[in-house]
């Protein structure tokens, strides 16, 4: 589905530029579900923006679905990212005038799909995450929690090819964090979404039939659980 | 220390009220360590904030170092917040405009501090959690836990007697999250600081004599390990 070749990530800063990913290699297959794991700055969250077309690798390649995104300009990465991707950041960016329904409801009203509709499927989606009966409540008057399932919902409602959730279970006891992993194994099982967890939890990495470990910027050990 | 005694808090919502804590009592003693568990909602927050000072209970009494507090104004809360507690927040909350050593020095410069030594306690502290390096960093140029390990610093290294942390390790992986509790330990056991930790993981909650856990807004259970 995806291919990184030799990825390299430079960020500039004031006291210089910051190699975050060093030729990096990483293959994904459709219905795969991978977790990816590694110390605090070891480049985790730096690889998911890349592969969900957040941002662009400095050097190397990308190839996904055979096409060479590598050198997409911003409206190209926004519109493949829209239909491609469903993202759950590490941080939610949950949009703060919103309650929690019209945040989920969002991506499907920029896909076209009907209000009434779109309003369905995220009650659904809420449902499933436990969330339906905060669905009026705005991110800041929910708990991090529930800010983190509203942000869960969002990522999964659209049908989205590619999953990526980023630390998905940080702020959930160990009971939710049971629950949102049965959700996500019941999308990889029955619907043959391809899936891609940023843990620290190893409860979560223990459900993912393929581990990745990074450290300083590359890849440093696979094994198949 | 402290005691909270049947205390209740009320959230307006626009669909009406929720009642987030209901009548819950809380002892804590100088000099102790306690975890507080509970699942996603349950009230871990609010409860914090209410000892904290960064919130007020709706009904009920909250006695700090022998003086009633449940009914301060801004002002009085603001006082006895910066002098007596060191706060991690669950979503860090650190200055975008400021680096991370910036950051840290916060909390001293309000105290009066010189500056010069403010910077060297600030280094020391982020040397503790392994972040002297990024000190000029700012914190969009951090990943999540690089960004949770300086809102910890900034919360510790001010000498306040009572440091409460929400979540503290849940950016952080296995390793780097044993370190921050061996400094949470070796602040409680060798300066006799009273720590509050929040938090979902087995890990940190093991390595605290007692363990109070939420449900509902209640406290249902108190143990000690
Ligand atoms: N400002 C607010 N307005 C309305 N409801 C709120 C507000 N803040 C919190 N709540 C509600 O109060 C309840 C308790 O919230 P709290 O943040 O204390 O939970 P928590 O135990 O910390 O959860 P988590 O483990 O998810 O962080 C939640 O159900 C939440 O929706
Ligand atoms: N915008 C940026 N500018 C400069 N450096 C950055 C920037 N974003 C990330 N970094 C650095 O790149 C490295 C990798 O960051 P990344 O967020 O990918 O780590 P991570 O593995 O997700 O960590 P965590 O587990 O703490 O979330 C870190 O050392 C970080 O300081
Ligand atoms: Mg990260
Ligand atoms: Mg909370």
């Amino acid at each position: 589905l995806l291919e990184l070749t030799h990825v390299t990530k430079v960020y500039p800063t004031q006291a210089g530029e910051y190699l975050a990913l060093k030729g990096l290699d990483f293959t994904l297959n459709r219905g795969e579900m991978v977790a990816i794991v590694g110390t605090s700055g070891s480049g985790k969250s730096t690889l998911m923006n890349i592969i969900g077309f957040l941002d662009h690798c400095t050097t190397g390649s990308y190839v996904f679905s055979g096409r060479d995104v590598s050198h997409l300009d911003d409206e190209e990465l926004a519109l493949i990212r829209n239909q491609k991707i469903g993202f759950v950041f590490q941080s939610f960016f949950l949009l703060p005038r919103l309650n929690a329904l019209q945040n989920v409801m969002l991506p499907l009203l920029y896909r076209g799909i009907q209000t009434d509709l779109a309003i369905k499927k995220s009650l659904d989606m809420l449902q499933k995450v436990d969330m339906k009966k905060f669905a009026e409540h705005k991110p800041n008057q929910l708990s991090g929690g529930q800010q983190q399932r509203v942000a869960i919902a969002r990522a999964l409602v659209g049908d989205a090819e590619v999953i990526l959730a980023d630390e998905p279970t940080g702020s959930l006891d160990s009971k939710t964090s049971h629950d949102v992993m049965q959700l996500f194994i019941e999308l990889n099982q029955n619907e043959n979404r391809t899936i891609v967890v940023i843990t620290h939890d190893k409860e979560v990495s223990h459900h993912c039939p393929r581990v990745v470990t990074l450290h300083d910027g590359k890849v440093v050990t696979e094994s198949s659980s």
